[in-house]
């Protein structure tokens, strides 16, 4: 038995081409997450506050999807959601549709910890994020350039797509979706 | 969409998942990422952060299967968690895992998953394909 560690930063059609200027600030990303979760387990620290701290530096990172560099709705609009699980206890929280809250998973253990519920959403999560004194933002906080050219394209292929999907012409993004509406990039 | 899992010495068990969805969905829409036992799942056996399609995580209840295929079956968290995986379809699903005796596993079936791990060994992996 030992401490042991892993994060993520999305799945999805992340083509083996790549280009570096958008593979290396992730891959660097993830390096400096792993390094914080690492000494925070070497440190002692709660598990559950290992996995709120390395979370909460993915979502202050723009290279993934979540808090700052959420992808965009329909509407060109943010709606996060987040949870997080104590494995002891099995006790959880989860929050969605938020839309100021600069980190959302640290709503959720508030949600676990303050609320008899397990799951708060939209206005109610809201609420609860002011309620808590947390810290919020603009919206457009969360928005960078690349969602909104990602959801532009997006709307012309008239297509959700997952993380990563790769930038294309629309001519080629018709030529590769799904049966199920996914793009594939 | 981002994840941590993570186990101390002494087998404490503990999840986190966060994400701003896929491009271009719904207003109002919910994936698994806030679900528990989707996207998110922590018991005394493991800990699993799922990423990919929030609808076939739902439907396969892909995180609290690991869970599930380790108590009531007997699996080694590698083969629950690849078991898991494999059972929603192709390209819409990926996960990280640990168990409460310090393994990991890290299993997709999409292209590819901005993923990394350590264990105290000194193991330490950085990746995005399979190997």
């Amino acid at each position: 038995m030992g401490w042991a560690i892993a994060l993520h930063g999305g799945a999805g059609d992340i083509p083996v081409s790549l280009p570096a200027e958008r593979r290396q600030p992730r891959e660097d990303a993830l390096h400096y997450c792993l390094q914080i979760g690492v000494e925070a387990l070497k440190a002692g620290n709660p598990v559950l506050d290992v996995v709120e701290l390395v979370v909460r530096e993915l979502e202050n990172n723009p290279h993934f999807n979540a808090g700052r560099g959420s992808v965009l709705t329909c509407n060109g609009e943010v709606e996060m959601e987040a949870s997080i699980m104590d494995g002891n206890t099995k006790n959880c929280g989860a929050v969605s549709g938020l839309k100021t809250v600069v980190n959302a998973i640290s709503l959720a253990r508030l949600v676990m910890e303050k609320t008899p519920h397990i799951y708060l959403a939209f206005d109610g999560a809201e609420a609860f994020a002011r309620e808590q004194g947390v810290e919020t933002v603009d919206s457009s906080y969360f928005v960078t350039p690349e969602n909104i050219e990602r959801l532009k394209q997006a709307k012309e292929a008239n297509r959700t797509q997952l993380d990563y999907t790769e930038p294309t012409s629309k001519a080629v993004n018709n030529k590769n979706l799904t049966s199920n509406g996914d793009s594939q990039g | 969409t981002v994840g941590c899992v993570a186990v101390d010495n002494d087998g404490n068990l503990a999840s986190a998942t966060s994400t701003g969805g896929f491009v271009n969905k719904m207003r109002g829409r919910i994936g698994d990422t806030p679900v528990i036992g989707a996207g998110t799942y922590a018991n005394k056996l493991c800990a699993v952060s799922a990423t990919g399609r929030g609808e076939a995580i739902i439907k396969g209840t892909v995180a609290r299967d690991v869970a599930a295929l380790m108590e009531f079956k007997g699996l080694s968290l590698k083969d629950a968690a690849a078991y898991a995986v494999d059972s929603v379809p192709k390209g819409t699903a990926g996960l990280i895992a640990v168990s409460a005796t310090g393994e990991v596993t890290m299993p997709f079936n999409t292209m590819g998953m901005f993923r990394a791990c350590a264990t105290e060994d000194g193991y330490e992996e950085i990746g995005i394909w399979p190997d």
